[in-house]
């Protein structure tokens, strides 16, 4: 199956997004 | 008329639910006493709700632990997915405490739920970090020491993501050669 994968990037960005 | 962009509202979902648990030496409490399951998660957005609301490793006791795994595996030698494994350890020096502890964890835990070690993700337990007056130490748990393949990529992205340098060597230990012990090192079974 498919893996979901997040990067540093990405997940950074979540951390300060509304 | 504005139209609803669910990229505002649905929450991002990772491959694994987790469990964050924390232990705190009260040496009038037995071992399991000590450690207390503190939440779980399975979003990114679940994920840093609870890491903003907690302590950094830094700010912790001595003796004091932060383990997350995935759910169903307890962060114990015992649980029948980590008693075959074992752990790439970093071994901190007191220094460190103020430079890299937090850091090296939050990336830790980055690696964890955004599954960076591709298919050896799968071999993943968890992660720990131990304050220690010694040295705080934080390790990448795996579940069978013997799949040599995902635990040397696990090992080398970790190494990259934390920015150890090349020379600078980690070691894998399993879990039964650190509890049959005698001294104080443990044989590394793998080092990069």
């Amino acid at each position: 199956g498919t893996r979901i994968i997040y990067d540093r990037k990405f997940l950074l960005e979540c951390r300060s997004s509304p | 008329s504005a139209v609803a962009n669910p990229e505002q509202y649905i929450k991002h979902p990772l491959q694994n639910r987790w469990a964050l648990w924390y232990f705190k030496n009260d040496k009038s409490k037995s071992w399991t006493e000590n450690l207390r399951l503190i939440a779980k998660f399975d979003t990114v957005e679940d994920f840093w709700a609870l890491y903003n609301h907690i302590q950094q490793p830094s700010k912790l006791g001595y003796g004091c632990d932060y383990c997350l795994f995935k759910d169903g595996i307890k962060p114990m030698w015992e649980d029948d997915r980590n008693k075959l494994g074992g752990r790439w350890l970093m071994t901190l020096n007191k220094q460190q405490r103020h430079n890299d502890l937090d850091r090296y964890w939050m990336e830790t835990l980055l690696c964890l739920i955004g599954e960076s070690f591709d298919e050896a993700s799968d071999d993943v337990c968890g992660a720990v970090v131990n304050v220690r007056p010694k040295g705080d130490k934080l390790a990448i748990w795996t579940g069978n020491c013997q799949n040599r393949d995902a635990i040397m990529t696990i090992g080398q992205q970790y190494k990259e993501r934390l920015n150890i340098p090349s020379k600078a060597l980690i070691g894998y230990q399993s879990h039964d050669d650190t509890s049959s012990k005698s001294g104080s090192t443990t044989k590394n079974m793998y080092t990069v």
